[in-house]
This record gives C-alpha cells, sequence and structure tokens, in this order.
C-alpha cells in the first residue's frame, strides 16, 4: 500500500 | 533489501550488543547516557506501533522485538539493576528530555505524510530519533573520560546512520517513487550531529590514542 510504502525500514 | 540497508541495520545491532555486553558484563553504564536510552525506548515504542498489524518480513519483525526489547531493558538495567544503576553518572547526565520531545511532537503534528495517529506518531520518531544522541553527545563531552566500549557504541551507531543515507541514495535510483523527505531529512540531521565525534574518533584511531573529546 501506499502509505506502508516508507515504513519498510526499521 | 540492499547491502547498504543490512549493513546499516546490522552496525545498528552491533551497537546495541556493545552497550548491553559492556551493562551486562562490566556491570557498569559510566559514560552511557540514562536520557538517551530513555528516548531511544520511546522512539521504538512510537514507531513500532504496526509491529503486530503491518507485516513486512519476518526479519522486520524480529529486528524490531530486538531494538524494543533491548532498548528498554537497558533503560531497566541503568534505573534498577543493584549494581549497574551505581555506576550512572547521574549529575553529569543533566539534559531535559522535554527540551527534545516537545518540540518534535509538535513538529511531528505540524509536518507529517498522513494526519492519523500512527503516522503521527512515527514521524515524532523520526524526528526524536535524530536529536536523541544530543544528551549522550553532552555527556561525552562532559565527562572527557571515554572508555572504548562507550566510544564504540557511539561509533557503530554513527555508522548505522551513515549506511542508512548510502541505503536510500540506492533506493532512489533503483525504485520507482521512492521519495521520502522526512525521513531523508530528519535521518541527514541525524548523521551530521555524528560529524564532530567521528572527527575526534578518526584522530585517536589514525593517532593509536585514547579518545578523547576537547572541552
Amino acid at each position: 500500500t501506499e502509505q506502508s510504502e516508507g515504513h519498510d525500514e526499521l | 533489501m540492499n547491502i547498504f540497508r543490512l549493513a546499516g541495520d546490522m552496525t545498528h545491532l552491533a551497537s546495541v550488543l556493545v552497550l548491553l555486553l559492556k551493562i551486562h558484563t562490566i556491570k557498569s553504564c559510566a559514560g552511557v547516557s540514562l536520557k538517551t536510552q530513555e528516548l531511544y525506548a520511546l522512539v521504538f515504542a512510537c514507531r513500532y506501533l504496526d509491529i503486530f498489524t503491518n507485516f513486512v518480513s519476518l526479519y522486520n519483525t524480529v529486528m524490531k522485538l530486538i531494538f524494543l526489547g533491548s532498548s528498554f531493558s537497558i533503560v531497566w538495567y541503568m534505573r534498577y539493576h543493584k549494581v549497574v544503576r551505581r555506576s550512572y553518572d547521574k549529575d553529569q547526565d543533566t539534559f531535559r528530555h522535554y527540551f527534545l520531545v516537545l518540540p518534535c511532537l509538535v513538529l511531528a503534528l505540524l509536518i507529517n505524510e498522513k494526519f492519523t495517529f500512527k503516522e503521527v506518531m512515527w514521524t515524532f520518531s523520526l524526528y526524536l530519533e535524530a536529536v536523541a544522541i544530543l544528551p549522550q553527545l553532552v555527556l561525552l563531552q562532559r565527562t572527557r573520560n571515554i572508555d572504548n566500549l562507550t566510544g564504540q557504541y557511539v561509533f557503530l551507531l554513527g555508522a548505522y546512520r551513515g549506511l542508512y543515507i548510502l541505503n536510500w541514495i540506492y533506493r532512489y535510483f533503483t525504485e520507482p517513487h521512492f521519495v521520502h523527505w522526512i525521513t531523508w531529512i530528519s535521518g541527514l540531521v541525524q548523521t551530521l550531529l555524528y560529524a564532530d565525534f567521528f572527527y575526534y574518533y578518526y584522530q585517536s584511531w589514525k593517532n593509536n590514542q585514547k579518545l578523547h573529546l576537547p572541552a
């Protein structure tokens, strides 16, 4: 999804 | 996942392990800022609110659990362990949390990608992580007498930040639409805060001397 795109990093 | 991201995560993990090693085996937290450690615990608690709802990979979930567990156990050790807490330089570690927490919270409310609770908390964690090292750097400057493990801890944290920047550059050129201004700018600010420390760390390494920060 668009929102979680940037949240795959720690 | 690219090599820079993996190397960044591994140096981040190594920094935490070095700190836990120091605390657990030497039973000392001399030179370690409890303020910084509490801020990191807050950073991870706010950032990983999605840990059970947004599954990225087993790797991500395991790493999140490690960072949450280690940051809270470091805080526990420094506050409550009957031997470790005695080595804490309480009088030197005087940085006020709210000087950092409040501006970051206000900034996250004003500048975010989406005005939802989770997204604002995630943004807040990025801003706070950028400045959370400040109490530690101030403490190093004050005590000046820096042992090897504490020096390596800060060095590894700085290396982790530098590698994340390389990771973003790599992703920008290899992944379409990979643009994340908030992450990049706060990450860049965070890395710049280490520049001064890195300079003296390099000097002491080059001259094979004990790390010593100027007053």
